[in-house]
């Protein structure tokens, strides 16, 4: 199935990767709390938050009233051998821009990369049918209920992402803070 | 169709990404030319090269009796800004260790990244069906002929990237050398 199929080559080729601790580097949760002891901050929770907005797409840069990266160091930058390249791999860390009960709050943030691409494809082609653009929905729930699947159920993963699925748009039309997303 | 969709996203997501020149980077091609100005060597094609072998299955490392990677400097690391992260790119070169014509020859290698995601997944999954496994050809050359069409269709990455389809062990059970397989 190809949103399955999606689902699980994030998981193989990037997630499993790289959130465990492995010989040769620490897990996600260890370069949390040692980003944290340095820069002498707090994150809002130690995890990956991967964004999956039901348009699929996520701008290059996140944009948010209450969200910012500017002069936020990000993680440590991690270096896997894959397939024959010493293959650099980095999460960028925002912060919010409104303490809350005092704190300021940092969290490690990404969009979904695979449903990026997926909608990047669909909408290059331009035999893309509209049976296509009908299944959008389908398979952006298969792809998201499936990643979760795959993230609970091996248990080096299963505390590292968590899974952030949100209408892009209100109700009214306006587009939807990703910062406000993440705190409601 | 699963086969064409990764070849897709591997397209979208990468080589439409990287290859050709974008504001903010060279494309493939001149970086390669001033590599070659800088160490003053010459590449054997200005061109990536990606290793789709036919068990899906391409090594941490690349091994090769004359092909090594040792004391070779990489080329320069790209950054773009994808779903939220300014994400590194780098490609790895590789060297003959036998001249050719009296001349060591480079090359910027790697194999194809989302066949061995494939290979994993389908490796993890204790219900991989004996379908799925007796599918894993038509799927390799379905992902092959779909990259090659993507590629050759959309002008900026038509001459930046070489697929290499080639079969892992020779007729006699031994592991096929990629240094050879390039040569031949
Ligand atoms: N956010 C994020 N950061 C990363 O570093 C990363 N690396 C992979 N992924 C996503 O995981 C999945 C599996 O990766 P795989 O390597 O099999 O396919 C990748 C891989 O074959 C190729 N590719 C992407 N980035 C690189 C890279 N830096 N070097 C080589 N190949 C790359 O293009 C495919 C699609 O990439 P994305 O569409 O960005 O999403 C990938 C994919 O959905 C990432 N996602």
């Amino acid at each position: 199935d190809y949103a399955e199929g999606m689902a699980s080559n994030y998981f193989h080729g990037y997630l499993k990767l790289t959130l465990p601790s492995h010989t040769g580097h620490l897990g996600l949760k260890e370069r949390i709390e040692l980003y944290e002891a340095k820069e002498k901050v707090e994150f809002a929770v130690k995890r990956l938050i991967i964004l999956v907005p039901n348009t699929m797409f996520v701008n290059s840069r996140i944009e948010s009233r209450i969200l910012t990266k500017a002069g936020v160091v990000p993680l440590e930058t991690i270096v896997k051998n894959r397939a024959g390249v010493e293959r650099p791999f980095k999460n960028d860390v925002y912060k919010f821009t409104v303490p809350i009960n005092g704190t300021t709050y940092y969290v490690a943030l990404e969009g979904a990369t695979p449903m990026l691409s997926f909608f990047e494809a669909m909408t290059y082609q331009p035999s893309t049918t509209w049976q296509m653009k009908e299944m959008k929905r389908e398979i952006l729930l298969k792809f998201y209920k499936h990643l979760k699947k795959l993230l609970k159920e091996w248990p080096p993963t299963e505390d590292e992402a968590e899974l952030v699925l949100y209408n892009a748009y209100k109700s009214n039309g306006q587009p939807q803070d990703v910062g406000e997303v993440l705190l409601s």
